[in-house]
């Protein structure tokens, strides 16, 4: 297993804190149209550093904070945390398991965490520099985002061999 | 770093062509370098031939050859250099049942290297997970997990958690 | 032609929200013109609300809420202007059962004023077809059209002309 | 019933001569991934008049003729005739049936004719003036176009509402 859980709370619909429990193999992710199962795709890009609020279809990046319901007042922080196992050493860390968490407030402010520890985005795009994990069109295959991965312009495509090598 | 790009492009090239063979049940997947004078920024041109078609840019692929097509290069690549984890979105919204299958075929194969989580809607994609997770919106607007694991529970069948 | 205009967009906007409570089960559908006082120049806005949810522009709604809202928008417009055909290309692709249910609803009712075409890999849309038609690649590259009538072959399943 | 037949000759996967035969209310087109589904959309499209290869799905226009398979020769013409059923007076003919027929060579010439009668691309244009007949996101959803009815620029919209006034 890789990826062992993911919190959600406050992030888009997930107003009430919610944990999912992945497994190794296949895991499905089931439910009705739009119950929020893109939404934890979102949570998962967001938490490994997801700078552009476009790719998280939001319009900016505050979009990602609960923004209330008929019944339901907005919040004002979203925090997402993702549980990683690193028992086969991928990352650059003496541990074997590396939790990481992103909070964002209403002023649009970001705080990043590793195991507990705040740090900045430039350490998280340390932990992740030249895995291509959380990339668009290597490890996550977005939505009706087929072309991303056959897209026209050639000087895309080469992402994928780049990451590769 | 030449050396390295051409050596991994030249592998993914030729896994791109066992695993489009694979995924169409025939025909050939095929890479070109556009500029191949320069490799580090030439762009890479993708041709494909479904089983006894033309060889023909992707571009006039119908939808659904179009997405088995993508998910040829991805495994090309994963046998490369094997992401940790990946997640696929409704990846299987244009396949026909049999292109399921082909598909369905590869991804336990590589469930082994990688952890994969699906989302979709196909009952039959479903049946190949070994793991169920259903997320819900019983009060409206607020979205909530619920884990039915398969191997938890063998009497609820996959198709069941679906409706 | 301002008037004119005017009057079709008030009687689509009414429209609107009427099918998208249909498709929905709830909720709201809404159309605002972004600059009401230049009519006939002016972009027009589509806002959604699915039940319970908050009103918000269609670019925060998920796959198959846009389909859906796609859907209303066009059966809104055939209110007033029926086409005498409609040719819909996998439009179902990111609808669940659910969803896929209310709208073969609509569409069998404006299948009275329109004739409809569509394409789908949905077994379940298949079944409110009054015709089937069947292209094959038996010989590959090579379409073939096949005509099962359901009118003609009460005995064959929508479903088993689709394997 | 307002479209009866569509009969293609050389257009795309079309080598050989294939009519469907349409009915009224609703009629379901099946088939696996590539059979040519879509191509007969693009077909009913072009004899409509349709100019732009792009919405074709095609490079150029003479992409629309049969390139040939590993084992049949490209053809040089393709051909498509659809027959409209006229007998509530919908378009602007004194007849209860029209036949157009499109036709084209590979040195890019597109030929037209009303009931045989060869016409110029504007006479068509007249026939379906105003009717939306053939329009994009009016009387066609194309496969994964959604966002055409739905489109970000909002003048894009303004079509639908203009159609119906
Ligand atoms: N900040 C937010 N606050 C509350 N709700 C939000 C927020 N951002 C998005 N949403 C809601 O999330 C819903 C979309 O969820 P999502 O895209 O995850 O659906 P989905 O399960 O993937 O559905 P589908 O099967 O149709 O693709 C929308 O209805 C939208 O209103
Ligand atoms: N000019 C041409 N000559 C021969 N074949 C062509 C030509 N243009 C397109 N094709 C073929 O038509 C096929 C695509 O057909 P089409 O898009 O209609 O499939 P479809 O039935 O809609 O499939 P899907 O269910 O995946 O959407 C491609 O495989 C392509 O090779
Ligand atoms: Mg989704
Ligand atoms: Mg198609």
């Amino acid at each position: 297993v890789f990826l062992k859980s993911v919190e959600l709370f406050g992030f888009k619909s997930f107003a009430d804190k919610s944990k999912l429990m992945f497994s190794g193999g296949i895991s499905a992710l089931l439910g009705p149209n739009g119950c929020g199962k893109s939404n934890i795709v979102d949570s998962i890009k967001w938490v490994l550093g997801e700078q552009s609020s476009k790719t998280l279809r939001a319009g900016k990046m505050e979009d990602v904070i609960f923004n209330g319901t008929e019944m339901r007042k907005q919040l004002n922080i979203a925090e997402v945390s993702l549980v990683i196992s690193n028992e086969e050493g991928y990352l650059p860390m003496d541990v074997s398991e590396i939790a990481l968490k992103r909070r964002v407030y209403r002023s649009g402010e970001s705080e990043y965490y590793i195991n507990n520890v705040p740090v900045k985005l430039k350490d998280i795009r340390e932990l992740f520099f030249d895995t291509g994990i959380g990339k668009s069109a290597y490890s996550i295959l977005e939505q009706g985002k087929i072309d991303q991965i056959l897209s026209h312009r050639p000087e895309d495509r080469r992402y994928i061999f780049e990451e590769a090598a | 770093s030449e050396e390295l790009f051409t050596a991994s492009y030249n592998q993914i090239k030729m896994n791109f062509h066992t695993m489009f063979r694979r995924l169409f049940g025939g025909g050939r997947g095929e890479l070109r370098l556009m500029d191949p004078k320069n490799v580090l920024t030439s762009g890479i041109d993708i041709l494909a031939q479904p089983p006894g078609k033309k060889l023909e840019r992707i571009s006039l692929l119908s939808g659904g050859e179009r997405s088995l097509t993508a998910v040829a290069l991805l495994f090309a690549t994963y046998m490369v250099k094997p992401s940790p984890f990946c997640i696929l979105d409704e990846i299987d919204a244009a396949l026909d049942d049999a292109n399921v299958g082909r598909f369905l075929g590869l991804l336990e194969e590589f469930s082994r290297d990688s952890q994969f989580i699906i989302i979709t809607h196909n009952k039959k994609t479903v049946i190949g997970a070994s793991a169920l997770l259903g997320v819900t919106m019983e009060e409206p607007g607020i979205s909530k997990v619920v884990t039915y694991r398969l191997s938890d529970a063998p009497s609820m069948p996959a198709s069941a958690a679906l409706s």
